[in-house]
């Protein structure tokens, strides 16, 4: 469950810096 | 072919680090390495005197990351005229802390029978990315948030022509960790980590996007002014 929360937070992250 | 390869860097990464005519006939050339965890100077010195060297020394001055030899110059033969000999000094990176700058200078001296000579030379601050700069996905997150954003700088590298996983297979060489990567619009997203000898943890983005030769590459640091360093090094690695 953690390792999905991590994966989903690196998607969040890459997401809020290609579109801030 | 990655044994040949790896001689050929070495070889062009070679500088004359103090010519002849600077120092009575002695001239050193060198390159610095890191072969795991291992760090050396490694140096060729050549005899262009008329007279035979002996006695050998060498010491650092104060530098940004302690760098200190962590034994003698070893050069246990008299050196005659015309005459080279090559010298491998381990380095530790427990010796006296002073700022340089730039960051990675490093003043040196060295002394023989005639006189002592001084010379200042750069080591790619990559010589400090330690064996264990992998961060945790879970820490790298957190970090990533808790630094402050004045704290990032942003660099352009030019002229790329690497996919992301063959960067990040090479950035992986000089321990510069691939923690994460995602893909959004085109555009591949690394999340990277390394850190210092004397613990600084450095974070990076690097975006590659399919068919553009320009990377941006953003690095967030609790020490900033490694920043210009780092970038450097993430040139001078995907060019090489």
């Amino acid at each position: 469950e953690l390792e999905d929360g991590l994966d989903e937070a690196f998607s969040r992250l890459a997401e809020s810096r290609t579109n801030p | 072919s990655g044994w040949i390869n790896k001689q050929l860097s070495d070889v062009i990464s070679v500088q004359v680090w103090l010519p002849a005519m600077k120092a009575k006939g002695l001239e050193i050339s060198g390159t610095f390495v890191r072969r795991a965890g291992v760090i050396q100077m490694e140096m060729n010195l050549t005899n262009k005197a008329m007279s035979v060297m002996t006695d050998f020394a060498i010491q650092f001055n104060r530098n940004s990351f302690g760098l200190a030899s962590a034994g003698p110059l070893q050069i246990l033969t008299p050196l005659s005229p015309n005459q080279s000999i090559e010298a491998a000094l381990p380095l530790s990176t427990v010796g006296p802390v002073m700022k340089m700058e730039p960051l990675n200078n490093l003043q040196v001296a060295v002394k023989n029978n005639i006189d002592v000579f001084y010379f200042s030379c750069q080591y790619p601050i990559s010589m400090l990315f330690v064996e264990d700069g992998k961060m945790e996905r879970q820490v790298f997150l957190a970090t990533w948030k808790d630094i402050p954003n004045d704290n990032e700088s942003q660099f352009q590298i030019k002229d790329c022509h690497l996919n992301s996983d063959a960067a990040s297979n090479k950035l992986q060489s000089s321990n510069i960790f691939t923690i994460a990567k995602r893909t959004v619009e085109g555009q591949d997203m690394l999340y990277q980590s390394m850190k210092l000898t004397n613990g600084i943890w450095v974070l990076a983005e690097l975006r590659v996007q399919a068919g553009n030769p320009n990377y941006t590459i953003s690095l967030k640091c609790r020490a900033p002014e490694v920043s210009q360093c780092v970038f450097q090094n993430y040139e001078s690695v995907l060019k090489n």
